[in-house]
Order: C-alpha cells, then structure tokens, then sequence
C-alpha cells in the first residue's frame, strides 16, 4: 500500500 | 528543517520554560489547567513512540525527550508536589477532557494516513494536540485575571503552531510532493482556537492593561 508520510517533524 | 519549523520549536520550548518558570518561581500553578497538562502528556508519549526505532536527527530527538520529560514533570508536580498541588484550582479545571481524548481517538480510527497502530497514533496526538489547550481557556475565562506568565505561555503556546502552519507552506512550495493533510489542517484548527484569546492578548498589551477573559 501506499507509505505514510515521514514524521520528520515534532 | 527551515527557519519557520525552528521558529515554532524554539517558541513551543519557550512556553514549556515558560510554565516551568511560572511554577517553580511562584511554587504555584494557580490558572493552570492540570487536564491540559494532562492532554500535553499524552500528546507527546502518542506522537513520538518512534522515539527508539527511528533515529531522525540528534536534534529531534533530544526535543523529543524534552517533551516527553516536561511534560510529565509538569503533570506529577501539579500532582504531587506538596506545594504546588495546593494551589490548583481543583473546582475551575472541570472541563470533561475525557470526551477530547475519546473523541479524538475515534477520528484518528477513521481519519489516519495508514491503518498501524503507529500512524492511528500518530494522527491521535495531532488531533488531541489541536483541542489540548480548551481545558485552559476555559479555565482563564473562570478565572478572571490571567497572571502574566500563564498569559504569555498561552500566548506562546498558540504561537508555535502557526509559524508551523509558515513551515507547511514554505514546505509546499519547495519540496515536489509534500502533503500533510491531517497535520495542517489540524493545526489550522489549533491556531484558531487561539484566535480569540490572541485577539484579548493583543488588546491588553495595547491598552498596558491586564490581560481578561470575557466569561
């Protein structure tokens, strides 16, 4: 399926 | 990373500072609202379970545990601490912050970016994130006079996530396929759950005047 977005961010 | 993100990181730890500031130099959290704390709490242990699989940068993770720890610290010293505790304002903090978390959690089932316990998680905590700061601005209002520290922690507070909503934009318009659906429209909605006590906020440091919520 399609990936998730990065959680690069806080 | 760019500057608007750091911008509302550095103003996010400047609140927590902040209501640290407040509570040990005062040994009081008269006007702070315990089940917002509470809420922050959960916010932070939801969102960063990635804490020990995926390693961002140095950075991200050292905020991460400042978080998680303040956060934390907050919620026992509101609690337990013998001085403190007494001067929480017990009777005001009555908003039914159980129903955020529930209801939160049943949007984050249904409205997620994947179907993981993680991700459902992830878009839990932005989504309580969002409403975290109701118990406080309810209890502001019943409280008649703002302090100034709790003022400008709120005041900060709110501020973080719209140098965040700078970020996504900033973020948009230069990497080729960024989208955060939940996490910008969310913090849309948080920033303007502010809106009203930013205008008062405003109004009081124009006037020179204390800062007062209508009730």
């Amino acid at each position: 399926g399609h990936s998730s977005s990065p959680k690069d961010e806080l | 990373m760019n500057i608007f993100r750091l911008a509302g990181d550095m103003t996010h730890l400047l609140s927590i500072i902040v209501l640290l500031l407040k509570i040990y130099a005062t040994k009081s959290c008269s006007g702070i609202s315990l089940k917002t704390q509470e809420l922050y709490a959960l916010v932070f242990l939801a969102r960063y379970l990635d804490l020990f699989t995926d390693f961002i940068s140095v950075y991200n993770t050292i905020m991460k545990v400042v978080f998680i720890a303040s956060s934390l610290a907050i919620v026992w010293c509101m609690r337990l601490h013998p001085l403190v505790k007494r001067s929480y304002d017990k009777e005001l903090d009555t908003f039914r912050h159980y129903f955020l978390i529930g209801g939160t959690f049943v949007l984050a089932l249904v409205l997620n970016e994947k179907f993981t316990l993680q991700e459902i998680l992830w878009a839990f905590s932005i989504y309580l994130e969002a409403v975290a700061i109701l118990p406080q601005l309810v209890l502001l209002q019943r409280s008649g006079n703002v302090d100034n520290l709790t003022g400008q922690y709120v005041f900060f507070l709110g501020a973080y996530r719209a140098f965040y909503i700078l970020n996504w934009i900033y973020r948009y318009l230069t990497e080729p396929r960024f989208t955060r659906w939940i996490a910008c429209v969310s913090g849309i909605v948080q920033t303007g759950i502010y809106a009203d006590f930013f205008y008062y906020y405003f109004i009081s440091w124009k006037n020179n005047s204390k800062l007062k919520l209508p009730a």
